[in-house]
């Protein structure tokens, strides 16, 4: 192979850098140069343009995408937690939007009974997408929205048997290092198990691909304190990152299964790793 | 941490007298290590690290210090130094210094900044903070996010403040003309504008901010940013001060226990003052920046 055209010490190095710059981080950045160094001799890979083909293969084999398994005989609960901001009451409608498609019947749960008006940003898309909604005064007890909701929402079922009826309830934004808020989440979370012989509980992780390490964080905190299902990446048609989600799926297994580009309720689709490596690069 | 990392590589350097080449470059790798996990920008860091790299060779280590803590030291000062520390230990954190228009004796801030990063928010924990000097009108130019107007004017109320009720008017300009013409006639002698998120790619959104700035005129337009934003930072940043000049910085959800390399990234390469901290959901969160508590928690 010709000198200019061979794998050399540049080739690792320019590979560190974008991947740093896509926040993948450190420590994942290590990782996976390691591997493909051991995935090239292997191979006995030695010019780069093979070399990039193999390097995109194996960050897509390490990248995780999944959907939820519903059960045939539960009503499925679909909570949507995280950090401040980063597009969980947006994810919900998208998410109901996708799911009215699909045939699915949405009940929202204004779970945000904290922040100013956010109950009636729920319901802005409720009517939008014609679907029903429980909210209740700002400063509310959150935990009995959730009650309310599934009582609601099993009343829907009881009514309308035949169809696949879902429930889709919002958070308020919560930082994964104030206790307090995570002991709140955990206490409506506990409503939910009043309802499992007929709801089977999933909960969601918005991450904003925005955000840089502390994403790996939230994940770690939220899913050792509460069990995390899957992953929505939001905001990607903000910069060309979410790198984060290397690390988050690869050492903590969480699925991938919805990516948010945009913010209109189109700007929604199955996360697709082939689409997402190829992006990146 | 940083500090627990230096120790490591220089601990078999405790009993050199001087930092040399040697010991220099094994503190450098550990501080490019912790400022990228800070998710401090990959350019700033290079350009940091060569500036530091000038300043530590040949420092003295005097009796009783080991070359990790004079090399902690100096780094960390000199990060403070650039962040506006004025190098005295009674340090004074920056106080924001209101802008008054000296034409209409009143002052138009408006805020901008990506999805998210809490603009409006801080809108109401602005006018909290500025009621006692000033009688603030709020006033929503987000005509996109469903509900936007609604949690402004929320938030108005709770800071018992007054809010301008723009009852579905969706001409931006139209807005802005009236939102003047009731604070001149309320004598509102300060208008916050929120605006709405946008992103640095989105150019039609790009060309609405440049002309809400043109129309509006404010005599502070204040970038918000999310303390935990990762390496695109700086550049979104940029743009936004190419869209409209930018004149100071606020860093929002600073509770949370990111390093929050973003600052120094944004602050230190577009060299704009940082107006406030965000440190909380509720409309007293709102704290002065402080270089020296700032660099000790960025390295961690
Ligand atoms: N560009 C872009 N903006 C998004 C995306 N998803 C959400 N947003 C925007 O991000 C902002 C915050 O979205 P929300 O849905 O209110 O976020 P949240 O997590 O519910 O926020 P809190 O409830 O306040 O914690 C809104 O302006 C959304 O329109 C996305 O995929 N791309
Ligand atoms: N913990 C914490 N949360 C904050 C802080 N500032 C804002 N928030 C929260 O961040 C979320 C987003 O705040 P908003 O004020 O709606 O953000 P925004 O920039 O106006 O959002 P868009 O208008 O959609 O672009 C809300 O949940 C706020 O309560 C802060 O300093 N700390
Ligand atoms: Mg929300
Ligand atoms: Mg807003």
């Amino acid at each position: 192979v010709e000198k200019s055209a061979r794998v050399d010490e540049a080739f690792f190095t320019e590979l560190e850098e974008s991947l740093l710059a896509s926040d993948a981080g450190l420590k994942f950045s290590a990782l996976f140069l390691a591997g493909l160094r051991e995935e090239l001799r292997q191979k006995k890979i030695l010019d780069k343009k093979h070399a990039a083909i193999i390097s995109k293969d194996l960050l897509k084999s390490w990248l995780r995408q999944g959907s939820l398994e519903f059960s045939k005989t539960k009503v499925p609960v679909i909570f949507f937690i995280g950090v401040n901001g980063v597009g969980k009451t947006s994810s919900l409608a998208k998410l109901a939007a996708y799911l009215k498609a699909k045939g699915f019947y949405s009940m929202l749960g204004a779970g945000d009974t904290f922040r100013a008006a956010a109950s009636e940003q729920l319901s802005f898309w409720a009517k939008r997408l014609g679907l029903p909604i429980v909210k209740k005064p700002q400063g509310s007890d959150s935990a009995a929205l959730v009650y309310d909701t599934l009582e609601s929402t099993l009343a829907i079922k009881d009514k309308k048997s035949e169809e696949a009826v879902i429930a889709l309830i919002d958070s308020s934004g919560r930082l994964q290092n104030k206790v307090a808020l995570m002991e709140e989440l955990k206490k409506m979370l506990g409503v939910a198990k009043k309802f499992e012989e007929r709801t089977e509980v999933f909960k969601i992780l918005v991450v904003d691909a925005t955000l840089g390490q502390n994403s790996f964080e939230q994940a770690k905190v939220f899913h050792e304190n509460l069990g995390i299902d899957g992953i929505i990446l939001t905001k990607t048609d903000s910069s060309s990152c979410g790198g984060i989600v290397f690390a988050i799926s690869h050492e903590l297994k969480l699925p991938l299964l919805y990516i948010s580009f945009g913010e209109s309720l189109e700007n929604f689709s199955p996360f697709d790793v082939d689409s997402f490596v190829e992006a990146l690069f | 941490n940083l500090s627990k990392g230096l120790t490591a590589v220089l601990s078999k350097f405790s009993l050199k007298q001087k930092l040399n080449e040697e010991n220099i470059e094994l503190a450098l790798r550990e501080i490019r290590m912790a400022l990228i996990d800070a998710d401090v920008s990959l350019f700033v860091i290079k350009n940091f690290l060569a500036e530091v790299r000038e300043k530590a060779l040949g420092k003295e280590v005097f009796k009783g210090l080991t070359p990790s803590n004079v090399f902690f030291k100096t780094f960390r000062d000199e990060l403070a130094l650039l962040l506006g520390w004025n190098g005295e230990s009674s340090e004074k954190p920056y106080s924001f210094q209101l802008p008054l228009n000296e034409a209409t004796s009143s002052t138009v801030i408006m805020l901008c900044g990506l999805q998210g990063s809490g603009k409006t928010t801080t809108i109401g924990k602005l006018a909290l903070y500025l009621k006692e000097k000033r009688d603030p009108l709020l006033v929503s130019l987000d005509i996109h996010r469903p509900a936007a107007a609604e949690q402004l004017q929320r938030l108005a109320q709770q800071a018992g403040v007054a809010y301008f009720e723009q009852e579905g008017e969706r001409r931006l300009k139209k807005i802005i003309k009236n939102a003047k013409k009731y604070a001149k006639k309320h004598s509102h002698n300060l208008i916050l504008f929120d605006t709405a998120g946008r992103t640095q790619l989105d150019t039609d959104m790009l060309d609405e901010l440049q002309t809400i700035g043109d129309f509006a005129k404010p005599d502070a337009n204040i970038l918000v940013c999310d303390s935990m934003l990762g390496q695109e930072a700086l550049r979104t940043a940029e743009t936004f001060h190419k869209t409209y000049p930018v004149n100071s910085l606020i860093f929002t959800k600073f509770d949370s226990d990111t390093r929050g390399g973003v600052l120094l990234s944004v602050k230190h390469v577009l060299s704009l003052p940082v107006a406030f901290i965000g440190s909380g959901e509720k409309l007293e969160d709102l704290e002065a920046f402080s270089p020296i508590r700032y660099a000790d928690r960025l390295l961690g």
